[in-house]
């Protein structure tokens, strides 16, 4: 768990990855 | 690429310029939109009927009702020590002087600290206040709470600085709120030139007597309605992103800057989701609100109605200060969720509109985000909003064709995007 958020690491990555997607 | 293709749409494809032309239509047709007028009502039938024709889904209207405060004739006058016209604009909600007016003495102050230290001069007296304008938030104090805090003390009228950051004579209205029990006396803002004009004249030891006349009369509650228009979503239509402004205004100028810009922007995400084909996992909801210029009063109904959905409530945005050149936007909520709406802000890289800003404003979705719901609202360039702001000076001249592209594209591709991932935004 990434301390500053409070969110999954694995799970912030994906979503990030999946923000992208929509560039 | 739904990110880029909606930025070359909204900014230089077939759509750019859209959003203005139509409100440009909208406000030169109707006019400005005060609560409970004619104006307002022909603006909502015009929307209903727009919507309808931008092919847009579940157009609707929910009813609500809202205040109905006419202003009247007024007009006021400096007696003494020469005679001068004063450009007023009352306040809403204000009560109406006597038919002859209220002729009486004036004590200026600059604060409301003052006022107390000098209570004994001001039974029977029309207070001035001559407050500085700090910002809009601390400063709106003197127009909303003004009238109670001279009543209070035995004055007779409040005329109350306008709350500007320039000034070219002109007056501002706004909503002012009376205090249970205390008495109602008229109340209304007067220009910053002569709001100081009488300091100064104040401060040299001049009395100074003014002539006061407002006709301001407050009807029965008015039948309204919130505007409702939707894309429904293609995996979770039950969760919903709003996107809003409203659509009710004072009844001085075109009402284009305040909410005119943010509600066709909010209009204009939904018509350029449409135009690309996209339809996102939850449903895009457009509101327009009624009312919230006397206090949010379209938005707070609606909340009370639809609250017992809030868990299915993803994300409220509202646009109320302004579509002049947008900086970035301003988000509330939890850190998580702060983290995906940063990702989402990257996507506008094209046009280098990517910052995230704290604290979510808009009196619209404040009921949502005191309840838990993410909020965001556009962040402008707004260093002139305040110039124009609840006066003849909020006309269509003051919006920018460029800029409200810009606008409608910061807020379509964020609209879109949190409305299409996977999951909702944490809470």
């Amino acid at each position: 768990t990434d301390s500053q958020h409070g969110v999954s690491s694995r799970k912030l990555e994906r979503i990030k990855e999946e923000v992208a997607g929509y560039k | 690429d739904a990110a880029k293709s909606i930025i070359d749409l909204a900014v230089y494809g077939s759509a750019q310029n859209r959003s203005y032309e139509r409100l440009a239509l909208f406000v030169d047709t109707i006019g400005n939109r005060v609560s409970g007028s004619d104006n307002l009502k022909k603006a909502i039938k015009y929307m209903y009927s727009a919507l309808q024709d931008d092919k847009l889904q579940n157009v609707s209207l929910e009813s609500v009702k809202v205040p109905h405060w006419e202003r009247g004739k007024e007009s006021a006058m400096m007696l003494q020590p020469r005679q001068k016209n004063l450009a007023i604009l009352g306040l809403g909600g204000s009560v109406g002087t006597p038919p002859e007016g209220i002729s009486a003495e004036v004590i200026v102050v600059s604060s409301f600290a003052e006022l107390q230290s000098r209570e004994q001069e001001a039974k029977g007296k029309i207070v001035v206040y001559n407050q500085p304008y700090v910002s809009y938030g601390e400063t709106v104090q003197y127009r909303s709470r003004g009238a109670s805090e001279a009543a209070k003390v035995g004055a007779v009228a409040s005329l109350i600085r306008s709350v500007a950051s320039l000034s070219i004579n002109s007056p501002h209205t706004g909503w002012q709120d009376y205090q249970n029990g205390v008495p109602k006396i008229p109340t209304a803002c007067i220009t910053v030139e002569d709001a100081e004009l009488m300091a100064r004249l104040s401060s040299r030891g001049v009395k100074i007597v003014v002539q006061l006349n407002m006709g301001a009369v407050q009807h029965p509650d008015a039948d309204s309605f919130n505007t409702v228009a939707e894309i429904v979503g293609s995996k979770y239509p039950e969760q919903v992103v709003i996107v809003s402004g409203h659509l009710d205004s004072w009844d001085v100028g075109q009402g284009a800057m305040d909410d005119g810009g943010g509600a066709f922007i909010s209009w204009e995400a939904l018509s350029l989701i449409r135009d690309l084909g996209l339809r996102p996992k939850r449903t895009i909801r457009l509101v327009l609100w009624t009312g919230e210029e006397e206090g949010g009063v379209g938005s707070s109904q609606y909340y009370e109605r639809h609250k017992v959905n809030i868990r299915n409530m993803d994300l409220v945005m509202e646009s109320d200060i302004g579509t002049f050149m947008p900086v970035g936007m301003q988000f509330s909520g939890k850190p998580e969720a702060r983290v995906i709406m940063s990702e989402v802000m990257k996507l506008l890289a094209p046009i280098n509109i990517t910052k995230l800003y704290d604290n979510a404003e808009g009196t619209d979705i404040s009921f949502w985000m005191q309840a838990g719901v993410p909020g965001a609202s556009l962040l402008d360039d707004a260093s002139r909003y305040f110039w124009f702001h609840h006066s003849e000076g909020d006309t269509m001249t003051v919006q920018n064709p460029i800029w409200m592209n810009h606008c409608a594209a910061v807020w379509t591709v964020v609209a879109y995007v949190v409305a299409d991932l996977e999951e909702m935004l944490p809470r």
